[in-house]
């Protein structure tokens, strides 16, 4: 059956709608439940998402992370989910890499373990 | 709750701060933005002896606020729509600026439609102010200073966490009263 004219045509705009995203950030989702020792494509931007916050030191060869899940990354995973109150287990479960997700201050979590002072309110 | 290393802190019991005019926002008129700062302002000084008073002049300002796009200089370049939405400096450098690719929103409950990576200002000014008086991140999630916010949320009333650090940092502000913490009450309860 043919479409009326003006259905195509509104077709057409809706198209143009232009989709908002920070493909940075988003394809952390593709990550879950990686498990330690394997080479997924796309843990080198997670590793340089834990660097800019403090989580992974200057790596060797100047910061070219690989891809491969090492023990490295297992270690900075489990201060992050000790640092953002979630279940430490060091493995990329899915409220931590929902968190890694999700927006946030650019000021870097070093002072929450380095030399800044941590107190606990009780 | 946490403090940058050396417990950084200002020294006067009065700071000023400005707006730039340059780095600003064309959809937020600047009335819009000195009514969020100077609520978020006031959850601080609620409870510390130090008061913020704004001032026009952008170069003196104690505390210097701007809304910055991509590198903006300071080696920690912005990254576009979410991401890093603002960052502040410690005691006594005052800088705080703001991502602007951001969609940033004022006054919004967030409970109708509306854009679905919206962030709440005064939310993020809360927090950066922290920043900027000498706290660091905290590690509990319902602190304003816990680091990750998302988007069309709001978490503007300072927790005993956050109020718990300042009080350490400055002391108390003379007239400082429970009641008047009104927005943490509930925390207070299960604090």
């Amino acid at each position: 059956r043919n479409l009326p004219e003006e259905v195509e045509e509104s077709t057409a705009k809706t198209t143009q709608t232009i989709h908002v995203s920070n493909s940075t950030w988003h394809d952390f989702s593709r990550l879950v439940d990686v498990q330690k020792g394997s080479h997924v494509s796309g843990v080198s931007d997670l590793k340089r998402y834990l660097h800019r916050f403090g989580y992974v030191g200057d790596d060797d060869d100047g910061n070219n992370f690989s891809d491969v899940f090492d023990g490295r990354l297992e270690s900075a995973i489990s201060l992050y989910q000790k640092n953002l109150g979630l279940p430490i287990t060091g493995r990329l479960d899915t409220s931590t890499v929902t968190l890694m997700s999700s927006p946030r201050c650019g000021v870097s979590d070093t002072h929450m373990f380095n030399s800044g002072v941590r107190t606990t309110a009780h | 709750y946490t403090y940058f290393g050396g417990k950084p802190k200002w020294n006067r019991d009065t700071l000023t701060y400005a707006f730039s005019k340059t780095h600003k926002l064309d959809y937020l008129t600047s009335d819009d933005v000195k009514t969020v700062f100077r609520r978020a302002f006031a959850k601080w000084s609620n409870v510390i002896p130090v008061s913020f008073e704004e001032v026009d002049d952008y170069t003196t300002a104690d505390l210097k606020i701007g809304f910055f796009a991509g590198d903006h200089g300071d080696g920690q370049p912005f990254d576009g729509v979410l991401g890093t939405l603002a960052h502040a400096f410690a005691p006594e450098n005052g800088r705080l600026h703001f991502d602007a690719a951001e969609i940033w929103v004022v006054g919004d409950d967030f409970k109708g439609k509306g854009s679905s990576v919206a962030v709440d200002l005064e939310s993020v000014a809360t927090h950066e102010i922290g920043h900027l008086l000498g706290l660091g991140h905290s590690s509990e999630e319902s602190a304003v200073m816990y680091p990750s916010l998302r988007p069309r949320t709001k978490k503007v009333d300072l927790t005993v966490d956050d109020v718990a650090g300042v009080l350490k940092l400055y002391g108390a502000n003379p007239k400082l009263t429970l009641n008047s913490l009104t927005g943490t009450e509930y925390s207070l309860k299960n604090g």
